[in-house]
């Protein structure tokens, strides 16, 4: 999985 | 940032005006779950807490503080300005449920084991199941004027686009956040049946949902 720690999402 | 994005941010705005302006012109929180909007607040809280660490665009940030605003202005209504037309009579139910396998899972499953990651997964599946205390409260009242309706159908619209979002993201950047896609997949599903009787009941017509 590629994983997201910066979220650029509301 | 696409149009699915931008449509699902729009419908989650035009959702919590609608109930601020309800309750505001109405002079009262009859039929709203004051819990559900407690734990939104608290979604909110948590998961916009990189407002102080990240920034992302001007547009991330001013959505965050109105949301977080907006959030906390219905919590003031609902528990403070009009508590005395609050029903906590039928808003009964019991939020640890939801909220001791919420902290167990995001303890379980995130990126990364730091506060503010940890928070922010909280959040995500806070988030999918925080309705839950409202579509209680109408199925044990057993009906919902349609302003709530409308309400309800708005955030479910926000959840269906952002879905739609999210498989435009994975076909054209690669992008794939599997902690916000399953939780909001599941989220969405709660919101189908209500889809169902929204517009079988509402939209034709009728002034308050009932249930069969």
């Amino acid at each position: 999985w590629k994983h997201h720690v910066l979220h650029d999402e509301l | 940032m696409n149009v699915f994005r931008l449509a699902g941010d729009v419908s989650h705005l035009v959702a919590i005006i609608i109930l601020l302006l309800k309750i505001w012109r109405s002079r009262s929180c009859a039929g709203i779950s004051g819990k559900s909007q407690l734990l939104f607040a608290l979604v909110f809280t948590t998961r916009y807490l990189d407002l102080f660490t990240v920034y992302i665009s001007a547009y991330n940030t001013i959505m965050k503080v109105v949301f977080l605003a907006l959030s906390y202005a219905t919590v003031y209504l609902i528990y403070m300005r009009f508590r005395n037309t609050y029903d906590s009579e039928n808003d009964s139910f019991r939020v640890e449920f939801l909220l001791v396998p919420v902290i167990g899972l995001s303890f379980l499953e995130h990126y990364a084991f730091t506060p503010m990651e940890v928070l922010w997964t909280f959040s995500i599946f806070l988030e999918a199941v925080a309705i839950m205390p409202q579509l209680f409260m109408i199925t044990k009242t057993g009906e919902a004027e349609s302003i709530t309706t409308h309400y309800l159908f708005f955030l479910g619209l926000y959840r269906a686009l952002y879905i739609a979002n999210w498989v435009w993201r994975y076909h054209t950047e690669g992008f794939f956040d599997q902690i916000a896609v399953v939780s909001g997949v599941v989220q969405t599903i709660f919101y189908c049946d209500f889809f169902y009787l929204y517009v079988t009941k509402v939209v034709q017509g009728r002034s308050k949902m009932s249930l069969p």
